[in-house]
């Protein structure tokens, strides 16, 4: 880029890999030891039997907390804290739900499709009391497709990093400045592949509607649970999944 | 509108 040096690119680089460090909620190494603690057939049932109201509450707090260190990512990122409060807020609104996503893959097996939730890796039949078997079908399918391309931990901090700032957003005020870090993060993770001889993983991205879509059935899914609930979510639900969701 | 994220934002590295 004309306006970036190399001394930049690396600086930024280097910044995003640490801010994801500090904030990605779940060691790696922590992740992958529990593997093959899976629940029990009788826990299964036993989250099968709960209501939805109380399944939709679990998961709506368990969201809120993977969010929460999504923004602190954001926050520690270089240059977000430099975007206006409107930018960040859009940001944040648009794209917080799609970083948890991605980052769901660290903590996915692909082996027996099963997910980390609540101590123990549960495979999409434990979720069946939301209400909601086809998103989770298409989650637990978009994990396993990232999880093909066996990302490394500094490939999920840019890639993400490039999730969250999204100059095609609408409602960006200073859309200029978040077009240049947002060229700033591309230079820096195809600098990053090129160095790890990982370019091909390029082609293989998943396309920026597929996620879209996920966070767009999720927000669907909620307006119906809050047309048959309205006062479970307005009295037990996390505010910040409110504020995000509806 | 958005009084939570206002807050995050506001508030210092936690």
């Amino acid at each position: 880029s004309p306006n970036s040096s190399v001394t930049e690119i690396e600086h930024l680089t280097q910044n995003v890999l640490k801010s994801y460090r500090e904030t990605c909620q779940l060691r790696l190494e922590d992740l992958q030891l529990l593997r093959l603690e899976t629940f029990s057939w009788e826990e299964v049932r036993s989250y099968q039997k709960k209501s939805m109201e109380e399944m939709w509450e679990r998961c709506a707090c368990r969201i809120t907390e993977a969010i929460q260190y999504v923004v602190e990512f954001a926050k520690r990122m270089g240059g977000f804290m430099e975007l206006c409060q409107n930018d960040q807020i859009v940001l944040l609104k648009a794209g917080a739900m799609e970083v948890v996503l991605v980052r769901m893959c660290r903590a996915f097996n692909s082996e027996n499709r099963t997910v980390f939730f609540e101590g123990k890796y549960a495979g999409p039949e434990l979720f069946k009391s939301l209400g909601c078997n086809e998103l989770i079908n298409s989650i637990f399918d978009f994990a396993h497709s990232l999880c093909s391309l066996h990302f490394s931990e500094n490939e999920i901090a840019l890639f993400t990093a490039l999730v969250l700032i999204n100059s095609s957003r609408p409602w960006l005020q200073e859309k200029d400045k978040v077009e240049r870090l947002q060229n700033n993060l591309e230079l820096a993770f195809k600098h990053m592949l090129r160095k790890t001889h990982r370019e091909s993983i390029l082609a293989k991205l998943p396309p920026k509607g597929k996620l879209r879509s996920l966070c767009y059935q999720h927000m669907e899914k909620l307006r119906s649970f809050r047309q048959m609930y309205p006062i479970i979510v307005h009295a037990v639900f996390p505010p910040l999944y409110k504020e995000l969701f509806s | 509108k958005h009084r939570i994220l206002h807050k995050l934002l506001q508030n210092g590295n936690s």
